[in-house]
């Protein structure tokens, strides 16, 4: 099945 | 010193019974903007951020900006308390560690408040960039409500492509497969029912249902919601909370490994 990417892979710690 | 009266009170009923099974815990960030809440999801997959302005407020001062923390379970058990047409006072002190919800009914014979301790929590603020979408479409918030619902029973993971045809939802499971396609439709003769696509190009992402299932819980909102998509980057799922402000969920999308 798909693999679940994270949101840390697109929005940075701010 | 923070006090807040929201005329609509039933709104902030509405916007934490869409949020209390994504994020268990939250802090709500006060300042002269309004009332902001940006959460994760615990694995990290999914992001809430609301924003209800001040303009929203029949009455808004806040001295100071402040973090209150809360438990969303707790939250939603006082708002229970109050009456769908209630007008909701807030109210907390700048270095308090409770926050108190004043309910009046529209009559205003019968007054209630209740005191809710607030926590101290670790949060994650994450940077949002601005984003140029591929595809948005504007559709009922009951429609995109029961396609999620319909290919649950079917799938667990859903690929949702725009294309100049439509914009087509799929899933696959042990049962077979299922495509609902959307079109765009401004002709209806009730402006609820209208659907809006906005195509610069086309794009298709995969997404885990549960979750586009768990935003859906905010359909009593508003009557649309606004689904927005550009290749690799999650999708943002926004209902309009009137003309005071906005729920927004992000989901970040699945990939072929």
């Amino acid at each position: 099945s798909p693999l679940q990417l994270r949101l840390y892979e697109f929005f940075l710690n701010s | 010193m923070l006090e807040a009266r929201l005329v609509q009170g039933g709104m902030l009923k509405k916007v934490v019974d869409a949020v209390k099974d994504l994020v268990t815990e939250a802090n709500i960030d006060v300042s002269s903007s309004g009332f902001q809440l940006q959460a994760m999801d615990t694995s990290h997959v999914s992001l809430i951020a609301m924003h209800l302005r001040s303009d929203a407020f029949e009455h808004f001062r806040c001295d100071r900006a402040m973090s209150m923390g809360m438990s969303l379970a707790n939250l939603a058990k006082v708002l229970k308390c109050a009456g769908n047409d209630d007008i909701v006072t807030l109210k907390a002190n700048d270095d308090g560690d409770t926050v108190t919800f004043m309910f009046e009914s529209p009559k205003e014979d019968r007054v209630s408040d209740f005191e809710l301790k607030l926590m101290d929590i670790d949060s994650e603020h994450l940077g949002i960039p601005d984003t140029d979408y591929c595809a948005t479409v504007t559709m009922p918030s009951g429609e995109y409500a029961r396609i999620c619902k319909d290919l649950s029973s079917i799938g667990d993971t859903v690929v949702i492509s725009a294309t100049k045809d439509g914009v087509k939802f799929t899933t696959s499971g042990d049962v077979g497969t299922a495509n609902v396609t959307v079109r765009q439709n401004t002709t209806a003769d009730k402006k609820e029912d209208q659907t809006i696509i906005d195509l610069k190009e086309p794009v298709a992402l995969t997404f885990a249902l549960r979750y586009l299932t768990s935003f859906a819980k905010a359909t009593p909102l508003a009557t649309h919601v606004t689904l927005s998509m550009t290749r690799e980057l999650p999708v943002m799922v926004e209902y309009a909370i009137q003309d005071m402000g906005f729920l927004r969920f992000y989901l970040a999308p699945k990939i072929e490994d």
